[in-house]
């Protein structure tokens, strides 16, 4: 079919012709049925059911790029560095498959958290396939430095990650039934990517098959100054400061996981002359 | 002679080995979910496997036995040109729902070529 026409370059798909053309002239139907098996044993191969066919709108985030090149040995550890990246050692040894989702933008304030700033994210993991055995999980959150006063105690903040237990609709407005996941005290004068591990909730959705109401997103201010209130932690697309780099600076779960078939992803460095 | 080592040259050279086979993503029109790597060298086992089989071509007893008998029964056939050690590549792909997937797959370079 035309859908799978793609996998010889038209040049490749004459010569395949004339060669069946010379073996004895087999029907031309066959030569797209030789392709369509030929496409479908390699997708197979790669654990795919079908061909991918990626939007415009699909976004490589920059970290999953960055682990490539540090896994493939492309680039130099102190290159990455740069950009403040750790390769994740102990996750990545028990993994062969890294995946990476982006929230469904199902963004929910939740009420009746007036004084910080709170937000409930769903993250779709059904294209997790039944074979791969999620080991961890880790949700990063990128914060960006804001520009304070000379008062630095002020610029403390906390970072908690939730479980959500229950649906919102069962609950009282304003009180979800959550439980902790991580925790983290941060001050708001460094530009960074945070980590939390989110592994219990994760594990709880794909091995346990347990409902997935999503993760609440919590920052609180140490002190009560609404100066920089929803400036840091960059877990919204409406900021004031503008939401350009939005696509890429947003929050983002990474899981890793086994489907049982060959090694862990072992690090390959390049050989210093 | 010069003569005498050009013919060992060819003769090595025939020998099982190991050689070049680029894998282009954009040729087979995989690049549209394929982030990276671009392509990569795969290769490939080709040669002969003749009598007596050398040290570094990693045979095993059975290769051994399999070439021995060749020679003096050419009904059976010699041993063959494989991979012997194969490793493995990382690939950065967009899946069929759009998510980005990092993976691991074994066996897809040859790095070694041996008579089995």
């Amino acid at each position: 079919g035309a859908s799978h026409a793609s996998l010889i370059p038209e040049t490749g798909k004459k010569k395949v012709a004339e060669i069946q053309g010379h073996a004895g002239g087999r029907r031309s139907g066959q030569s797209h049925e030789l392709l369509r098996d030929f496409e479908a044993t390699l997708l197979q191969m790669f654990g795919l059911r079908r061909r991918p066919q990626p939007s415009k709108s699909a976004v490589i985030p920059d970290y999953m790029r960055d682990l490539y090149r540090l896994q493939s040995g492309e680039e130099e550890e102190e290159q990455i560095h740069s950009t403040g990246l750790e390769y994740p050692e102990r996750p990545a040894s028990r993994a062969n498959t890294v995946r990476s989702f982006h929230h469904e933008e199902h963004l929910e304030n939740i009420p009746g958290t007036s004084e910080n700033s709170a937000f409930r994210f769903l993250f779709n993991l059904s294209s997790i396939p039944e074979n791969e055995v999620i080991s961890s999980a880790e949700l990063r959150l990128f914060r960006e430095q804001v520009d304070q006063g000379p008062d630095w105690e002020r610029g403390f903040h906390r970072i908690n990650i939730y479980e959500v237990m229950k649906p919102p609709a069962e609950v009282v407005p304003g009180h979800l039934i959550t439980r902790l996941l991580d925790t983290r005290l941060v001050h708001h004068n460094v530009t960074r990517w945070e980590t939390f591990d989110v592994s219990p909730a994760v594990l709880r959705w794909t091995r346990e098959k347990q409902p997935n109401y999503g993760l609440a997103i919590e920052v609180t201010h140490l002190h009560q100054t609404r100066t920089h209130q929803g400036q840091h932690v960059r877990i919204s697309r409406s900021l004031p400061q503008g939401s350009g780099n939005w696509a890429q600076l947003r929050p983002l779960l990474v899981t890793f996981g086994h489907d049982g078939r060959g090694h862990a992803l072992t690090r390959r460095r390049r050989a210093k002359r | 002679s010069p003569k005498h080592h050009s013919q060992r040259a060819r003769k090595k050279n025939k020998n099982c080995r190991r050689h070049s086979l680029y894998v282009d993503f954009s040729d087979v029109g995989w690049n549209d979910w394929i982030v990276a790597p671009p392509g990569y060298q795969a290769f490939y086992c080709h040669g002969d496997c003749p009598f007596p089989l050398a040290d570094h071509l990693n045979s095993t007893n059975h290769a051994i036995v399999q070439t021995l008998v060749n020679s003096v029964n050419s009904s059976i056939p010699k041993a063959c040109c494989v991979p012997t050690e194969l490793s493995a590549i990382s690939m950065l792909y967009l899946d069929e729902y759009d998510k980005v997937v990092l993976k691991n797959y074994q066996e897809m370079v040859v790095e070694g070529c041996g008579c089995r």
